[in-house]
């Protein structure tokens, strides 16, 4: 249990920051 | 029911519990290894008195007595400085928000509103999309008007032309010569006929 | 801060176990040894204490250490300093990664937005003056014809 909460609360520190990074691509070759 | 201290767990990369636990372990073998320690040099000192009736089994004794007293009141301070920890350190109070979660202050979005977002953005791709194809569209007709200007140009410039030979062989308006060359043309018939109506 | 209640809170804890295992107690556990070397005991327990001491006091340090704790307290305690004047709760994660990852995009979304619009107007005036000499050009045209048109009658 302490070991998915750990897993789940680093997921929702890290992954907007990576799902964003993505966005930002995707938005900016949109642009392009 | 355990709280899981999920938003905590955020911050600190632990689980506070997990923390407190850590620190309960490590506090309770200090505890019992320097028990052991002290029943060691206890047991150590008395070998050095030959004759001495204490056995080590008394020893233990007193050692498990004293332990168990310092075990019951080191659980009971434990748990309040446990109970303290984690309500005034390895805490985030309720109006506090972390920092990568900013963003859910400033942009508070429902489901509806994002995809209303989404849309208005699909929206004016299509609408750019039209523009640049339209603008396209405007900018070959353009190509094209030059070339059919220029087209009309030269006609114009052949009707020029035209007006500009008449005007080099003095016939300044083309409708009065003609005239005029139509009657010269008829009358010199009319002389033609005479001659040779002469010539009979 | 937090690192200042985490050490008063360690510091109490150990004050308040050696109260309680007070050398009386110890001595009084000890008896049979006691009787024997009074002083050895008072020193044995002395030792006890302060190595007991030493080791919790270690202990709490490397946790800090390995949890990088006084960086994370001085933080938390910014942190909670800013948002001071806030009464009400704070946004927490709603267990559904895809919505709360929505808000992270919106102001990506909001710069897009705003990017298209500007790319959109500036688009669209430029094809207002494109279209605008396209119907210069087709007046001109129409003109050309007309003048052809009349020269060509008047030769006809």
């Amino acid at each position: 249990f302490d070991e998915v909460i750990v897993e789940t609360t680093t997921k929702r520190k890290q992954w907007p920051k990576k799902i964003l990074i993505h966005a930002v691509q995707a938005m900016k070759a949109e642009q392009e | 029911s355990v709280t899981p201290m999920a938003y905590e767990t955020q911050f600190f990369g632990f689980t506070p519990q997990t923390c407190m636990l850590r620190i309960y372990i490590a506090f309770q073998d200090y505890l019992f290894e320097t028990m052991l320690v002290v029943e060691g040099v206890i047991l150590k000192k008395l070998r050095s008195f030959p004759g001495c009736e204490i056995g080590a089994l008394q020893i233990r004794k007193s050692t498990e007595k004293f332990l168990f007293f310092m075990k019951d009141h080191f659980d009971k301070l434990f748990s309040k400085m446990e109970e303290m920890l984690l309500q005034l350190v390895l805490t985030i109070p309720e109006n506090v928000l972390l920092p990568e979660d900013k963003v859910h202050e400033q942009y508070p979005y429902t489901k509806d509103e994002f995809q209303a977002l989404q849309d208005e953005i699909n929206r004016l791709q299509q609408q750019y999309r039209a523009e640049a194809s339209a603008g396209q569209a405007l900018r070959a007709e353009l190509e094209e008007q030059k070339v059919v200007q220029a087209e009309l140009e030269k006609i114009l410039q052949c009707f020029d032309g035209l007006e500009n030979i008449c005007r080099e062989h003095g016939t300044g308006n083309f409708k009065e010569s003609l005239v005029f060359l139509t009657q010269n043309s008829k009358k010199l018939q009319g002389v033609l006929r005479d001659v040779e109506e002469k010539s009979k | 801060g937090r690192a200042q209640v985490l050490a008063t809170l360690v510091d109490t804890f150990l004050e308040k176990l050696v109260a309680a295992g007070s050398y009386q107690r110890f001595a009084n556990c000890y008896r049979c040894f006691y009787r024997l070397q009074p002083e050895m005991t008072r020193s044995i327990y002395d030792q006890f204490i302060s190595q007991l001491q030493a080791s919790i006091k270690e202990e709490i340090q490397e946790i800090k250490n390995e949890g990088n704790l006084e960086m994370l307290f001085h933080s938390l305690d910014k942190i909670v300093e800013e948002a001071k004047n806030r009464q009400e709760p704070a946004w927490r994660p709603s267990g559904i990664p895809e919505e709360d990852v929505r808000s992270a995009i919106v102001p990506y979304l909001l710069k897009h937005r705003s990017y298209l619009q500007k790319i959109l107007k500036e688009k669209e005036e430029e094809n207002r003056k494109v279209a605008q000499s396209v119907l210069e050009g087709r007046n001109k045209i129409a003109e050309l014809q007309q003048l052809i048109q009349a020269r060509k009658h008047a030769w006809q």
